[in-house]
């Protein structure tokens, strides 16, 4: 069966802030807002510890512990193992060939300054794993 | 005479969730 685990990031991260800086594993600088799927993918395949694994969005709710927070579940990789995350409603994660996409765009947005889309149910998103297990 | 501060740089891996589901295998 599935395995499923929830966790919880701490308050949003800086990184996210419109105009961060970003170090792509060859070494090259981009502003946060500026990442493409490529970036993501090259600087994975680079990467001898992490590789990308894609994460579709299964299903999305209001968090019980608080209205700032929604739980998202996601399907991740060939396994289809099923992993719940409890985010910040604003906190964006990385949308395959569409980019910054969080559960409320305009709290982002107004928090962030960074450009983002609606997470919706089918989108996959992009999420990490070690290469290597053993 | 403002000394410039230094821009944090983050990692890419930093931006993406790290999402290690437990291997059924």
């Amino acid at each position: 069966p599935p395995s499923s685990s929830t966790v919880v990031p701490p308050s949003l991260p800086p990184y996210f802030i419109k105009g961060s800086i970003i170090q792509l594993a060859d070494g090259e600088l981009k502003r946060v807002e500026d990442l493409k799927t490529e970036d993501f993918i090259q600087s994975a395949e680079i990467s001898s510890e992490l590789k990308i694994d894609s994460s579709t969005v299964e299903r999305i709710e209001g968090s019980h512990t608080s209205p700032n927070f929604a739980v998202v579940q996601f399907s991740v990789g060939e396994h289809r193992a099923q992993v719940s995350v409890e985010v910040l409603v604003e906190y964006p994660f990385f949308v395959f060939g569409q980019g910054w996409s969080s559960c409320c765009p305009d709290r982002t947005t107004q928090l962030l300054e960074l450009p983002c889309t609606k997470l919706s149910v089918g989108d996959v998103c992009i999420s990490l794993t070690l290469k290597n297990l053993r | 005479n403002v000394e410039p501060r230094s821009v944090p740089v983050f990692p890419w891996h930093s931006l993406v969730p790290f999402l290690a589901p437990t291997q059924s295998d």
